[in-house]
């Protein structure tokens, strides 16, 4: 990597970073890394989340975590979930999460920054980085300053949301990011009255989205109502979903 | 309103500024502009759409608009739909689409004011201001450089996605923004082979959320296959919801 890689906390021993990106909100970057964390987990590695989407973090609620983070000026001890999964996000380190973190890019690129240096992570196989949506500020210092071994992008079957998925895959190639691929998530619903398969969204290039930016397909995530219970195992339903989308990783 | 509002291009004569911002990414608000500046249109108001989503600009193809803008030094003149409303939006003014605005806050900020002075929007009685997700750089320049006359919030009924809506709330009032109400969006989706209504998401939590940020419903939006297809009249659908959802704007 580059000169400006800013080295970890000593007292850390992480020996891979895996970014979840896609520059389009809503997609379903936060629900993946929690799915990835909680596979990686389940296989009996160490794993964290580190929640960079701080004016929008959802990654705690996503776990079940609500315990607040402690910390003194220099070391910030993450949260942990039942099973043992290390978390930082912003909601963990203000009182009320209704509360909004207006902060201009410095401050948010700067609190990122402490999430990699100031954290005792300790000992980690994979640390995943959620990231937050667009091409701004967190994305460039967390692209330029952490060295993360690649980036998981997610995406929905729409031509509009490939549009802009397509602007963080140019984005990391710029800067030198190795890209794993891209999963495909909402893929469809089976209605549960009479079980047809329903297309949330009207695209039908993903195929060609993918020869187009020469990547591949990781694995495709259906609509499930459970996805938004992760701390009471909805994911289980997806393991062998997630299993193929880790292959590569 | 403060003393730091910049004044609009003297060429110009903007009756009424709407914002439609959410914090959350995908939750329909470029969509929901779209909707409620199409309608607009169709009762006979001037209306311009100025996309605040620079790293991620959805509208040009939500309202099939593919001219590049032109423009001087100091003049940006907007693109126009077939039914004649004015658009404004990054991605009008790059070559490539898929090319990624790899840009810090100030850059961004600076680029959303000019799109307020810079533009020659002329005559207009509704310009619709499509806000990007969070509530950093670009939302903290348009809150305090332009006249808003008030913010349609939009969420999906999710927990997760509420508590995300309620730090966006608590921006506009901390920044005495007036908060015209809630829009429902993707609120269910009827199967189309057998009709039942399938909520997509596990929120039924929407009336409480309402009564404790003491916000109205100004409507609910089903989950409709044509809303990516607005351009080819796929808001006719939705007519009598935006109707509604217009009534206190
Ligand atoms: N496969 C899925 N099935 C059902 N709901 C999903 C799925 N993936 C994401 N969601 C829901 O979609 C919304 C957006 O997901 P989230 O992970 O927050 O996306 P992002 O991090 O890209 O903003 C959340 O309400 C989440 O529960
Ligand atoms: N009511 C709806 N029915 C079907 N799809 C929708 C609806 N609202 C939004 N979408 C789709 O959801 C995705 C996100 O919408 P978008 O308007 O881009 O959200 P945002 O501007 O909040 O990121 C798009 O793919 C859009 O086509
Ligand atoms: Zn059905």
């Amino acid at each position: 990597k580059d000169q400006c890689m800013i080295e970890n906390n000593p007292m850390n021993n992480i020996k891979h970073v895996i970014g979840v990106m896609s520059g389009k909100g809503g997609v379903g970057k936060s629900s993946v890394s929690v799915l990835i964390a909680k596979n990686l987990k389940s296989k009996g590695f160490n794993v964290g989340i580190l929640d960079a989407d701080i004016s929008g973090p959802s990654i705690p609620r996503l776990l079940g975590v609500k315990e607040k983070i402690k910390g003194t000026k220099d070391i910030i001890f993450p949260a942990e979930t039942k099973d043992g999964i290390k978390v930082v996000s912003l909601n963990l380190l203000i009182e009320d999460e209704m509360q909004p973190v207006i902060w201009r890019g410095p401050i948010l690129s700067g609190t990122v920054k402490q999430f990699w240096t100031n954290v005792l992570w300790e000992e980690l196989d994979y640390l995943i980085i959620d990231m937050p949506p667009g091409t701004t500020d967190v994305a460039i210092t967390v692209m330029q300053s952490v060295p993360m071994n690649g980036l998981v992008m997610v995406s929905v079957p729409q031509d509009m949301v490939s549009m802009i998925v397509g602007k963080s895959i140019n984005m990391a190639r710029k800067m030198n990011i190795n890209v794993l691929g891209v999963v495909e998530n909402m893929s469809y619903l089976s209605c549960p009255e009479c079980g047809k398969k329903v297309n949330l969204f009207n695209g039908n290039n993903t195929k060609q989205f993918l020869e187009d930016m020469k990547l591949t397909l990781l694995g495709e995530i259906p609509m499930v109502q459970a996805i938004s219970h992760l701390e009471e195992d909805g994911y289980i339903k997806n393991k062998e979903i997630i299993d193929q989308i880790l292959n590569p990783i």
